[in-house]
């Protein structure tokens, strides 16, 4: 599952 | 961070700076769809409203605002300032055939109820789709300038690139979010023939053309 640490994409 | 998702926003800063470059530079946008760019600048302003609430790292901020100001630059460029150089006749994809079933499933499948994480869903799902336009603009007339391919070769690298990212990281981090690959793998597949028809034609020094 994506936690915050998936925003950290572009 | 690592080499492939540098590689990747590298790719994708390439494809923006190429297209705007090419548009000013010729004044003209002719064989570019408006409808893709305008849903590109729907992508990034749905994905990037964090950006000043959110700090992650200079670089992070310093993409999504070149990102934003592009995006809208070329829309401006295309409709605005080059507009009778836009070939309206041509780019004549439905976008509505796009935003609703996106937004539809946005609000269907995600990871979380609230209105940022559907927006960022949103524009994950619009970005697999956005460059449509852009390929029915080329099947209809057929062929597309060298650059316009180097354009698109270069944006489609992008997300294929973060595909490898996202391999690697899932080894490396044990990290995946299934939505931004199913996604990313749907619009890398939407490039796959035209990478067959760039690299048989485009990179011979051949003129980019669809078979009629």
């Amino acid at each position: 599952v994506s936690d915050d640490d998936s925003k950290d994409e572009l | 961070m690592n080499i492939f998702r540098l590689l990747g926003d590298l790719s994708h800063l390439l494809a923006i700076i190429i297209l705007l470059l090419k548009i000013w530079r010729t004044r003209s946008c002719a064989g570019v769809s408006g409808k893709s760019q305008i849903l590109f600048a729907l992508v990034f302003t749905t994905r990037y409203l964090d950006l000043f609430t959110n700090f992650i790292s200079m670089y992070n901020s310093a993409m999504k605002l070149i990102y934003l100001v592009c995006s809208y630059a070329t829309v401006f460029l295309m409709y605005f300032k080059f507009k009778a150089t836009y070939d309206s006749n041509h780019d004549t994809f439905r976008m509505e055939f796009l935003v609703v079933p996106v937004g539809g499933l946005a609000f269907l499948v995600n990871h979380d109820f609230t209105p940022l994480e559907i927006l960022w869903t949103f524009s994950i799902y619009l970005e697999a789709v956005a460059i449509l336009p852009q390929l029915f603009m080329i099947s209809k007339t057929g062929e597309a300038e060298t650059i316009t391919s180097h354009y698109l070769f270069a944006l489609g690298s992008y997300r294929a690139l973060y595909i490898v990212n996202w391999v690697f990281r899932f080894y490396t981090e044990g990290f995946f979010d299934l939505i931004a690959i199913v996604a990313g793998c749907v619009q890398t597949i939407l490039y796959c023939d035209f990478f067959y028809l760039y690299i048989t034609k485009v990179l011979k020094g051949k003129q980019l053309t669809l078979p009629a």
